[in-house]
């Protein structure tokens, strides 16, 4: 384990922290894909289904058991809690996830490391979360404006991914043996795509705007 | 499945 990963294990962690502080603090989830985080937990659900059969360390199970558990805890909260659902703007967050779904899907049957379950369904999971964050993004989009918080919770999102990166390239050339084809183009196309969330966020912070990005 | 396989990261 080296700084990066584990930097990147903790930026994630706050993102979702942000995320189920906003839900718990403002009891609203206005701004709030529904879609991205049903996505995401998607993602941790497939790609931890090892959780039990395959022990790598202390730290892992329980960071996997969080994940888990949190993205769980932001769909329940956005679906069922009286409160928070009455928020949730749901003829914004229109993108057809399903579709998306399928895709991954249809490309984690081709592009494996390994054609078993376990396997088919890790790179599955890899190639969700690449494009998980679309739904947010067009979310963003469509109402026009980012409040701070759903900001910092992408801006975190992407430093994740940015510092995973790092970490990719760190052990490539310190580990003889470390190739990770998939996770890392996977990586790469998702942070592309949170790119140009970061040039209008540094631009709002920059002339210290609110958030605009264009429609 | 061997540990070094598994899936080490998150």
């Amino acid at each position: 384990m080296n700084i990066f990963r584990f930097a990147g294990d903790m930026t994630h962690l706050i993102s979702i922290l942000i995320l189920l502080l906003k839900i718990y603090a403002t009891k609203s989830c206005a701004g709030i894909s529904l879609k991205t985080q049903e996505l995401y937990a998607l993602v941790f659900l497939t790609r931890y289904l090892d959780l039990f059969t395959d022990y790598v360390s202390l730290y892992n199970t329980v960071m996997k058991i969080v994940f888990i558990a949190s993205s769980l805890a932001i769909v329940w909260c956005m679906r069922r809690h009286p409160l928070v659902r009455r928020s949730y703007d749901k003829d914004l967050d229109t993108f057809r996830h399903q579709y998306v779904v399928l895709a991954c899907f249809v490309l984690a049957l081709l592009l494996n490391e390994k054609f078993t379950i376990q396997e088919v369904f890790w790179a599955f999971s890899i190639y969700l979360e690449a494009v998980a964050i679309l739904p947010q993004l067009v979310l963003l989009q469509r109402s026009g404006n980012v409040d701070n918080l759903t900001g910092q919770y992408v801006l975190f999102l992407g430093a994740y991914r940015g510092l995973y990166i790092i970490n990719w390239i760190y052990r490539y050339f310190t580990e003889d043996h470390f190739t990770r084809w998939i996770a890392c183009v996977s990586g790469l196309v998702q942070t592309g795509l949170y790119a140009d969330f970061f040039y209008y966020y540094y631009l709002s912070w920059k002339t210290n705007t609110k958030l605009k990005l264009p429609a | 499945w061997s540990a070094s396989q598994s899936h080490d990261e998150l």
